[in-house]
């Protein structure tokens, strides 16, 4: 029996509107620890790792570990069918093929359930160990989406590089090239738009801009966005979700020949 | 040229 109450429905319907499009099924995989989530896109250069933490609900009845596979695209269809203010109850029985989500509205006079089918899922799970990185930038979520968003209509990769000046994103294609340089700047009146560079020693790396594009759409669940860099690595980018864990998005570097 | 790595070649297959 499962059994997960989020009161805050709109943070799982935001999540799938992060992750749709990027991943169109998915094994979500419910434990004491949470409610998680570990697939690829279809060309296996980027992984999408979302946690929400078991004390994030309101009630959370996992009795035994479970594996839900479903279509992602047909999750979101359900889950824009529930009020921004409703509370999300998921519900699965042991053994059977569908799960049901329940919208409460906040008066709690409109009770919806929707029943979705599940889908057995061949899913290659990755172990990704605690890794150190050579830089660590905190930012906006919002600039960071902006500047993605700009560099795509130049290029169609961007280098990232980070030193001792700031973080510098670089785009270059046939109209042109794009450098924008952020630079630390922790003198701000709110903490959310600070931009932190922890740098232990310069890295530089290339990236595809539509991947990072599909990434900015997990923007809606936090003010700040995390990068974490290392030239042997792929770079995360890291959304915290208030209180209940984070969506983290893996993308493999390209490599020059 | 450049070449995009799959996942695979940094991280373990579980």
């Amino acid at each position: 029996m499962l059994e997960l109450r989020l009161v805050q429905g709109s943070l799982l319907k935001k999540v799938l509107e992060a992750v749709k499009d990027l991943v169109n099924d998915a094994n979500f995989d419910c434990s004491a620890t949470g409610f998680s989530l570990q697939a690829m896109d279809s060309s296996h250069v980027a992984l999408v790792a979302l946690l929400l933490r078991s004390e994030g609900f309101e009630h959370y009845r996992c009795d035994r570990n479970i594996s839900m596979g479903m279509n992602l695209g047909n999750m979101a269809k359900m889950l824009k069918c529930a009020g921004n203010d409703d509370i999300i109850t998921l519900k699965a029985d042991d053994g059977s093929d569908v799960v049901t989500f329940m919208f409460e509205s906040p008066t709690q006079d409109k009770i919806a359930d929707f029943e979705m089918k599940l889908m057995d899922i061949d899913s290659e799970h990755l172990g990704i160990p605690e890794a150190e990185y050579h830089a660590i930038v905190r930012m906006p979520s919002s600039e960071f989406a902006r500047i993605c968003k700009d560099l795509s209509s130049i290029g169609d990769t961007v280098v990232i590089s980070v030193t001792k000046e700031g973080v510098k994103f670089s785009t270059r294609g046939d109209i042109g090239t794009a450098n924008i340089v952020c630079r630390q700047n922790t003198t701000v009146d709110k903490p959310e738009e600070a931009t932190v560079i922890e740098m232990n020693e310069p890295v530089s790396l290339t990236f595809a801009l539509r991947y990072f594009n599909s990434f900015t759409k997990a923007t809606p669940l936090s003010n700040t966005v995390t990068l974490s860099l290392s030239s042997e690595l792929p770079v995360v980018v890291e959304y915290k979700i208030a209180e209940m864990g984070y969506i983290r998005f893996y993308l493999a570097p390209k490599i020059e020949d | 040229d450049i070449f995009q790595n799959a996942l695979v070649a940094y991280f373990d297959s579980k």
